[in-house]
This record gives structure tokens, C-alpha cells and sequence, in this order.
């Protein structure tokens, strides 16, 4: 399974439908404090099946859903998608029969977040094991967020090998 | 279960023995499973010796020197068990020019190495100049981001706007 | 000490939102004192809003914001009782280039007002030249720190060396 | 008072004795990773009376004694002077009168520290007040640590409000 396209609507400061391509080897993103970079990177978290709001700097979950500016009005909903490759069938069941894979995460003002496949409405944990198995989890060692770099250097014995066994 | 993490440990300190010693030019570091005969229950305790320093404990290593060990680590996890993206914000903050050189050299490396596909952000020079294609965000509306993508001739020209911003 | 605390509060509260404005180029930012009517029991609450954003918590800040609303907070307590020294290790990490000229414009202007001295630890090259004068730390041997003093001329020379050490 | 000098010798990775001068304005510390920059700034917040081995970032105040390298053997003796012009008189009481204050910190393995104000052995509460009155303490808020500088954001309120007493 390949990551191949991450759209983002009304999430945190990414008002506008926006696309981020993520293509082979290394893909920088660069510019100003404060214009919303590290947001990027918790879209992907949560629509990976994040549900800390704390880990999306929140306080509550619907924290992530655009808050308004001087010129714009705040919104009621929010929405990621993540498009994976297949081709090579290696998806857990139920998933292995499809070449595109689109996992959406939806949260509404009041009514709490909803996960799609492709369409169709599925459980939390269904999008938790696909990640957990074919690729990597919300809480994998490879997402390293700002200024966490050295949390595992700063952690108790016990919580590395809880690390560790993410990653297994 | 345990059979899974002994193998996991086994890789992960193979890797990170090696990954340690390239990033900072020699010395020497390893893992260790304590505290308990069940691996799951056990601690993981982490030593790295920088070239020509005694071993002492982690955190009087400086923050350069922790950024590098710990990378080491996320790394050596990584190839342990190889996953499609791996997401790194701003983690060549607190390194010298040589030592955001030696990152981006083993970056490098490993994307050539597996299939995996890494998201960088960064404000380092060096570091923008090292990346197979560049995105820039601004927020040319206040408080509203706008993703661009940069054609990496344009490179010079985003370099001199984050400057001038 | 009540009165002390009270003056201070007001003086410290002045200053923030005239560094905030000044770092932020715009935004309004203050302070308050929260959950009790004495003083020397209350908490104190910090107020950021960057330009053109909505007020929210400080935890939805980023990296960047949080530091430039931070360094307001630590030269607003330092203006208003001034300390002869002032230590900086690294605080310009988390900026991009335009955020750490603002910060060193500040940083002079500071040292121009009050008699303060400032030892300031950086790896960014616009900091280093910004500096009245310049300590380099190495370790010829190593294991073993040595301080040379850098004379400006030179400053360029160990600009170089730090890359390629 | 003024700040003119630090003093080091067996102190961390400054094993031989280090003379840094702190003149007017900005004075600018570089250097590659782990060449002892930080180690600095320990040592003057230690000559200053800080008592918490955790801001040391050591287990416990003797690991401030340099531990000796592949080549040079530990040392047993670790000392930090602060060099103090005291010409405009502002120092307190009993200080008040020399025009040169120089203040040292000793530490022996397992014999412990101890301080001397211009030669003469006093109490650590002496050096404590020196500081608080004339100058700012080891816990002053004008002394940034490396990666703490958000510490002030992230703090409890209550905690924000001791700094602001720290700091009156
Ligand atoms: N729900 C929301 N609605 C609107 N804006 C939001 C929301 N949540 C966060 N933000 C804004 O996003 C901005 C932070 O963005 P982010 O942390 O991604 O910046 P960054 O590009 O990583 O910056 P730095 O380089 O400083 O780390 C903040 O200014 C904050 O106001
Ligand atoms: N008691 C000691 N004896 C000898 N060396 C020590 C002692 N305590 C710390 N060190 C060494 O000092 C080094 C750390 O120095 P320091 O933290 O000052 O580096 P730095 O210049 O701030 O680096 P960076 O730019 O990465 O922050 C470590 O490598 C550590 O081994
Ligand atoms: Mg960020
Ligand atoms: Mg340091």
C-alpha cells in the first residue's frame, strides 16, 4: 500500500479544499511561522484515527474544525481524506479487494466525527486496523511532530518499550 | 507476542547500533531490555556514547547530540519495519550545518533504500535544497493557508520570500 | 508584598503588549490575573492573538507563535525589574529568518536602553552577525570544551568551519 | 553590579581552567553540537546558587565534576567564579563595600560544594541573597535554558504567577 494524496476541508487553518501530492522520496514543506504547516501533519494523524484532541493541540476534538478569522466565519464541519495505492493488494481484509483506497474522516459541530472507505460509512477501529497492518498507526514512531523529537530520549524505560512494540 | 518484540529488539539495535555510529562519525550506543525477564514488561533503556566521551547518562548528552540519538532510534524502529510515510517537523532545529548535512545524507539514503515516502518541513536552507520537490504553505489571506507547489527553479525565489515574510 | 506583586503585574502587563505587537507586527495580546481575588494566590492567564487570527487557546499556537509570545513574556518581566545579565541558549531554533531578524532588531535595541549584558547561544548564521562580539566553543580534543574569543574578521571563518565541522 | 567575568576549571567538558569575559551588549556563544555551549550556562547558574541537580541536567550535583574522557581521567574538584564590579556601591549588605565581588563555588566528590565570597568561605544563603537583591537569582527568568523557552507558555497558571514573583 502506497500514501499518494491527502485533501484537507475546513481543518484547522486549511479552510479551501486543498491537496498535498505525496509523492516517492522526499517531499519538504517550508515556509512562514504560524502559516500552517504542522497543521498538515495533524490532518494526516487524524485521519489516521487520532483521537487525542491533546496530540492535536486542542482541547476538545472539535478544536480541529475551522474557527473563523477577522475575514471569514468559523465553519461546522471539517474533513480529511486520505487516498492510498493498492495495487499490490497488500490491504487487510476487508479492504484487499480494491486498487484505490479513500479514507475519510468527517466531524460535524455537536454530532461527533464519522469514518468512510471509499463511500461508505465504517467503524473507527475498521480504519485503525487498516493503518495499524498495512501501514503505520496515529501513534507511530515515524510521525514525529514539533519539538517532540527527543520524547523518546525524555521517556520512562517502560513507555520506549510500549514504543517499541508500536512498532512491531 | 513476545517472540514478535524480541525479534523487533533484536533489529531495532542492530539498526540503531549502525545508524548511531554513522550520524555521529563513530562512538558507540546499544539497547537493553530491563527491569523484568518478560520483554513484556520490561524497560528499554537507551546508551550512546558520542566519540571519545565517557558513557554517562542520556540526558546530560547535549541537545544536538539527544536530537541525533534519538533519531538514530525512530530510524532504526523504521527499517525494523518499514512503513509507507514518515512525517518529520522541524526536527533539524537544533542541529549544527554538519550535523543537518549528516541527516539529510541518511535521508537520503533511505529513501533510495525503500519505498517509503517522507514529509519534511523544515526552515533550514540546507535542508530545502536536499528535497526530491518542495511545497510551500502561506497564509497570503491572514489565518487562512494556502498550499503551493514549487517548481524547484523557484526554489531560490521561496528561500529569499521566507526571508523576506 | 502584595503591592510589589500588584505593581509588577502592571508593569510586566504593559510592557508584554508592546513586545507582542512589536514582535508579531500587529496582534493584541495581555494579561490576567485568574481564579482569586488575592494575588499571591492567583494564576496568571496569557491572552495572544496574532494578527488577523481568532483569539483561541495557547495550545493552538504554532511552534513559532508560542516562542515569539514567550520571549515578549521574558523581556516584559525583564524591562520591568532589569537583571544585569540575560541568557539566551537557542531560543531562535523554531523561527523562520524573518521572525529571528525582528527578534535581534529587539535584542539591540534592549542592549541600547539598559545595561543589561547578553550572552546569546546560536547556529544561526543572521544571529551570529548580528552579535557586538563573538565566543566560539570547540573541542580540538576531544571530550574537552575550549573557548576561543572570535575576532569579527574572523567571524566569516568560523561561520565556515561550524559547516564544516 | 555588574557581570565582568566566568571563571571555570574541572566544571563538565571545561576541565582546564576557561576565562570567559561578558562585555557590554550582545555577546554571541557558537560552536558545533556538543562542544559545551550549554555547559556555560550551567556553570553560571550554578555559581549562583542553583541546588537542583535536574537543572544541571545530571542525577545528582556531582556529575557537574568533569568525568574524564577516552584520553584525560575524571577530576575530583570542580570550580565556577563569577567576577562582579561593584563600583557604583549596589550590592547589599554586607557587600556593599568592596568595588570587586568575586563569588566561587567549590564541589569535591563526596565531600560536597561550598562557597567563598572574595576568598572568604560563607553560607549559601549569603550568595543566595547576593543574587536576589543586586542581581537576578539561579531561578530567574532571564536565564532562557535551551528548549525551555515556551516552559512559560506551557506552565500552570499558578506557576506563571511564581515567575512574575520571581521576577518583582
Ligand atoms: N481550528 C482552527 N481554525 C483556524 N485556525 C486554526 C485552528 N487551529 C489552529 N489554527 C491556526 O493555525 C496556526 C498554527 O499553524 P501551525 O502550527 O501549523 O504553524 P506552522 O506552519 O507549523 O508554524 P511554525 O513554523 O511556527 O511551527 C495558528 O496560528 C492557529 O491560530
Ligand atoms: N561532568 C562532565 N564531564 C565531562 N563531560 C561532560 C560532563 N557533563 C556533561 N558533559 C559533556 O558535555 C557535552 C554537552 O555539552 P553541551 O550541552 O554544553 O553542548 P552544546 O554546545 O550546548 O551543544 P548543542 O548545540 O547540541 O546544544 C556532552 O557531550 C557531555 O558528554
Ligand atoms: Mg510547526
Ligand atoms: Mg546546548
Amino acid at each position: 500500500v502506497q500514501i499518494q494524496r491527502l485533501r484537507l476541508s475546513g481543518f484547522k487553518s486549511f479552510v479551501d479544499k486543498t491537496e498535498l501530492d505525496i509523492g516517492d522520496g522526499l517531499n519538504g514543506i517550508v515556509g512562514p511561522n504560524g502559516c500552517g504547516k504542522s497543521n498538515l501533519v495533524e490532518a494526516l494523524r487524524w485521519v489516521m484515527g487520532e483521537n487525542r484532541a491533546k496530540h492535536m493541540r486542542g482541547g476538545e476534538m472539535e478544536d480541529v474544525i475551522f474557527a473563523g478569522t477577522s475575514a471569514r466565519p468559523a465553519r461546522s464541519i471539517a474533513e480529511v481524506s486520505l487516498l492510498l495505492d493498492n495495487s499490490d493488494g497488500s490491504a487487510p481484509h476487508p479492504f484487499g479487494g480494491s486498487t484505490q483506497i479513500e479514507v475519510t474522516r468527517r466531524i460535524e459541530r455537536d454530532k461527533g466525527s464519522q469514518y468512510l472507505v471509499n463511500g461508505k460509512v465504517v467503524r473507527a477501529r475498521d480504519v485503525q486496523m487498516l493503518f495499524a497492518d498495512a501501514l503505520t498507526g496515529a501513534h507511530s514512531p515515524a510521525l514525529v511532530s514539533q519539538g517532540r523529537v527527543t520524547q523518546l530520549i525524555q521517556a520512562k524505560p517502560t513507555e520506549r518499550r510500549q514504543m517499541l512494540e508500536e512498532s512491531a | 507476542a513476545r517472540e514478535r518484540i524480541i525479534k523487533t529488539f533484536d533489529a531495532v539495535n542492530t539498526h540503531f547500533q549502525h545508524l548511531f555510529k554513522r550520524l555521529f562519525g563513530g562512538g558507540e550506543a546499544y539497547l537493553k531490555l530491563i527491569d523484568s525477564e518478560d520483554p513484556l514488561d520490561a524497560g528499554l533503556e537507551i546508551f550512546a556514547q558520542p566519540p571519545g566521551k565517557s558513557l554517562q547518562s542520556l540526558s546530560l548528552l547535549s541537545g544536538g547530540e539527544q536530537t541525533l540519538t534519538a533519531l538514530s532510534m525512530i530510524f532504526a524502529m523504521f527499517l525494523a519495519n518499514p512503513a509507507p510515510v514518515c512525517v518529520l517537523d522541524e526536527v533539524d532545529a537544533p542541529l549544527d550545518d554538519a550535523n543537518v548535512d549528516r541527516v539529510c545524507g541518511l535521508l537520503e539514503e533511505m529513501s533510495a533504500q525503500c519505498a517509503t515516502r517522507f514529509l519534511i518541513i523544515t526552515h533550514h536552507r540546507m535542508t530545502m535544497a536536499r528535497m526530491d520537490r518542495l511545497y510551500g504553505v502561506t497564509m497570503a489571506e491572514r489565518g487562512i493557508s494556502q498550499l503551493v507547489s514549487v517548481n524547484l527553479a523557484a526554489q531560490g525565489d521561496l528561500l529569499a520570500h521566507t526571508k523576506a515574510a
